[in-house]
């Protein structure tokens, strides 16, 4: 289990490295396992490095940043060992249109061994999915699932 | 594996019986503030068996059953069916169920007849599908992944390993 | 300071319910002092109700219904004392189309006595700012400000 | 009271001198991911006495000082200036200043005079501006306000009292 875990350990991180090199347009991201602990219990942290910019705590980064490096980091994971479904709950909505984009044809490609739910309020990411729900209350309080067309969709 | 449908009854603001019909590639969940579409990912965490109402952003578990409108008194029920396809090619259905009454009883279901918690657990293991935090991303919480503890932060890796 | 804290409590409250009403176009919201306690130690409970539906913990609100009623409460604190100015980074973030609309509207109604700075993503939030800044990284890592017409800012 | 001007150099991302003018009604600040825009607002509560490096994102209170990028080193000082018209018809000009170096000296500064940390406060509260959970919102944090523990809502009604 030891050999187990540095395995994907090293697998994941230079999965998260491209990942985050693909989101960002370049920079360098990777995760350490804390020197001082047994490889079987340690901790792991996260190092994520903007192009073009120092190096900063994670904490500094801003909060597209964030939302960003938290999605590279997800990605490598599937690449090592792909989840049959996910749901994102408005992962979109720190991102500005630039990294909407990049995450959108992000998506494209990892939902040939995923399949992929999105709640969101972005016309753009709206546009990537191949089947749209709308959810209203036209009776206030009461939840009903339309299909809709994007056209409707980006109405609301 | 893949996701087909999702039937849900009572389930918080789906009073009525309701349907998503799931296909492969990107599914996309729109609609104004406050309409249930969060509620939809709750549904789901809680047919693969979530135990923490809070999670469920509730105090007890019964806060997910319909608890009424101005024109429609609450029910005293929450039904909930997510239809799996499994195998090599897809051909295998898994229907994985859960209902829920208001006095507090609580019922899983696998193809229909009844189960405990514990073989939907192991079912959801089989397929892959790993832990909620690998396949379900809560509204608000792409930053956490980042924000969590060292020791967290490898469950994760360990999950996948 | 009892009686002051009272009068305060009272009129911050009834301003919340009415702002609460503008915002989600009806329903109710209030602040209640938690009974057990002296006035002058108790802490504040809020509950907040959108027309149609029956109350719940605020806990079960959605995440633009959270933002909404937050804003409420602060817009009601507001009107008992303005603050000379209010910085918001990206309180608009989760609104959807028509609350991003009711929320620009009591922003400009506020305006008149409090100077707003808003940090945004959103056209129609930038559209309703008299002044607008650009802020760039065209050298990376390095931020510079550009004052920009509206027309330049949408293209971000 | 009104906001004038900000002028800032070394602060953050901010390597250069810069200048932001504010007039009344709504000035909104735009830009990419990560361009700058959340360390105007950490300049704000900086420059107004802010003592927590970590509600300014950082560890120590150095962190906020221009740290260089690929092509440019490590600034060794950053200085924010706020100004801001007071008395009944606005004529009255204050400037709040304050100064950090690498070596960990601070000053404050008020009209260009060194002055206490005290003394800044003194002068923000003369002004009826309240505390910061009262005219800065955070980005990420307009929910905090409801999740916010009840003795500490308080805080912001007696604040207004
Ligand atoms: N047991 C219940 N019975 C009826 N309605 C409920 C129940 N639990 C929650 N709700 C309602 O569900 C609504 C929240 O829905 P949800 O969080 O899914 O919205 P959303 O579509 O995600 O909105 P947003 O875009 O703002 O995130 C609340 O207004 C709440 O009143
Ligand atoms: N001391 C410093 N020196 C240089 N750059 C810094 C310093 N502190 C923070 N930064 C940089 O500032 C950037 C974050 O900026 P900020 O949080 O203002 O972005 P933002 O415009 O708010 O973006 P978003 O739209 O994603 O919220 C980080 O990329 C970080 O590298
Ligand atoms: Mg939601
Ligand atoms: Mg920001």
């Amino acid at each position: 289990s030891r050999e187990l875990f540095k395995d994907a350990f090293e697998r994941i991180n230079s999965n998260f490295g491209e990942v985050f090199r693909v989101l960002f347009g370049g920079g360098h991201a990777e995760m350490k396992l804390m020197e001082d602990e047994d490889v079987l219990e340690a901790g792991i942290e996260i190092s994520a490095q903007p192009p073009g910019k120092k190096l900063h705590m994670l904490l500094a980064l801003s909060g597209g940043e964030k939302a960003l490096t938290a999605i590279a980091l997800l990605f490598a994971i599937f690449q090592y060992k792909p989840s049959p479904f996910c749901l994102m709950d408005e992962v979109d909505a720190p991102l500005d249109e630039t990294n909407t984009d990049r995450f959108i044809k992000l998506l494209e490609a990892y939902s040939v061994r995923t399949q992929f739910i999105l709640i969101t309020h972005n016309v753009k990411t709206m546009q990537a999915a191949s089947t749209l729900y709308g959810i209203t209350m036209q009776e206030r309080g009461v939840s009903k699932v339309v299909s809709v067309k994007l056209a409707e969709a980006v109405a609301v | 594996l893949s996701l087909n449908r999702l039937e849900l009854v009572g389930f918080k603001s789906f009073c009525d019986k309701t349907e998503l019909i799931f296909s492969p590639g990107i599914t996309g969940i729109v609609g104004p503030n406050g309409c249930g579409k969060s509620n939809v990912s709750d549904c789901i965490a809680w047919v693969l068996g979530e135990q923490s109402a809070k999670s469920l952003r509730g105090e007890k578990m019964e806060d997910i059953i319909f608890s009424g409108t101005e024109k429609r008194g609450p029910l005293g029920m929450a039904q909930v069916a997510l239809t799996l396809k499994t195998g090599l090619t897809d051909q295998k259905e898994l229907v994985v169920g859960r209902r829920l009454f208001r006095d507090g009883e609580s019922q899983y279901f696998l193809n229909g007849s009844p189960c405990r918690l514990r073989d939907i657990q192991d079912v959801i293991f089989d397929t892959g599908m790993g832990t909620k935090s690998y396949f379900l991303i809560e509204q608000g919480r792409i930053g956490q992944i980042l924000q969590a503890k060292p020791t967290d932060r490898r469950l994760l890796i360990e999950e996948a390993a």
